[in-house]
């Protein structure tokens, strides 16, 4: 299956 | 001193409730030029932006930039004590402590007055730069809103598939799959009906269904929705306001 990314994955501060 | 003047409570109360589900905590930031605000859920998947330009209200003044710490389920509280078409004046000096929510329907001279305790937010401002997208899609949001809660029904993820002539959204779950298709096209008596395709690269993205649930709550907001796919950013959900937006940017899954 797919594993959720989250948004550290393409914004760095978050 | 900010004084923000909304011509309808309605307009507040919605864009509040586009997002109230998903974040809980928001620093709303108030400029001479509008307030801004951004906030990022629990689970670092999903990340709302909102800007609400002067136009969008009946008076706006704002002399000192001032950042109200909110609560969005107690602002919501206080929203529902208004009526819709009551004007709502959001009122707070330069390091307030509370804002004033300030009611009033004209008509009837009827005036309601409620303050709200402020909190000290630690989040940071993202700034977020122009990003690269493979596809733009605008298309009805009540459409979307219903493609999105149909399919969610079938899966905890949704698939978006787009080609060049074709927008396909899937969903495969336990009980069975749905998918809707959808092309492009001009609706010259209803251009609000219209659905809009620009596509660079085709896209084939998976997104989380319950992210998709909370983003399609800002349908209320516009009629359309702009949808900006690209398999190397996060997905951009956007509802335009008369001046401003609501953005939600969204993290797909990723095969592992």
């Amino acid at each position: 299956g797919k594993k959720q990314a989250t948004l550290a994955r393409f914004f760095s501060a978050v | 001193m900010l004084e923000a003047k909304f011509e309808e409570a309605s307009l507040f109360k919605r864009i509040i409730d586009g997002f109230k589900d998903c974040v809980q905590l928001v620093n709303f930031q108030c400029k001479e030029d509008g307030i801004i605000a951004q906030a990022v859920d629990d689970s670092r998947v999903l990340l709302v932006s909102l800007e609400i330009g002067i136009e969008a209200f009946q008076n706006y003044r704002c002399d000192h930039p001032v950042t109200l710490g909110i609560d969005l389920t107690s602002l919501s509280k206080i929203l529902r004590c208004g009526n819709n078409s009551d004007t709502l004046t959001l009122i707070a000096d330069d390091t307030p402590d509370t804002v004033l929510l300030l009611f009033e329907d004209t008509k009837k001279d009827r005036v309601a007055e409620y303050s709200l305790k402020l909190m000290d937010i630690d989040a940071a401002f993202l700034k977020i730069e122009d990003l690269a997208y493979d596809c733009t899609l605008m298309m009805p949001s009540s459409e979307f809103s219903k493609i999105v809660r149909d399919l969610s029904q079938l899966s905890d993820s949704l698939n978006i598939m787009i080609t060049k002539e074709t927008i396909k959204f899937v969903a495969d779950g336990d009980i069975g799959s749905g998918s809707v298709i959808l092309k492009p096209f001009v609706n010259m008596d209803k251009p609000e009906d219209s659905i809009k395709l620009e596509m660079d690269q085709p896209v084939d993205l998976t997104f989380g269904s319950k992210y998709l649930l909370d983003i399609v709550k800002g349908s209320a907001l516009a009629e359309k929705v702009g949808i900006r796919l690209s398999s190397e950013a996060p997905a951009l959900f956007q509802f335009d306001l008369k001046s401003g937006y609501l953005q939600f940017f969204l993290a797909p899954k990723f095969n592992d």
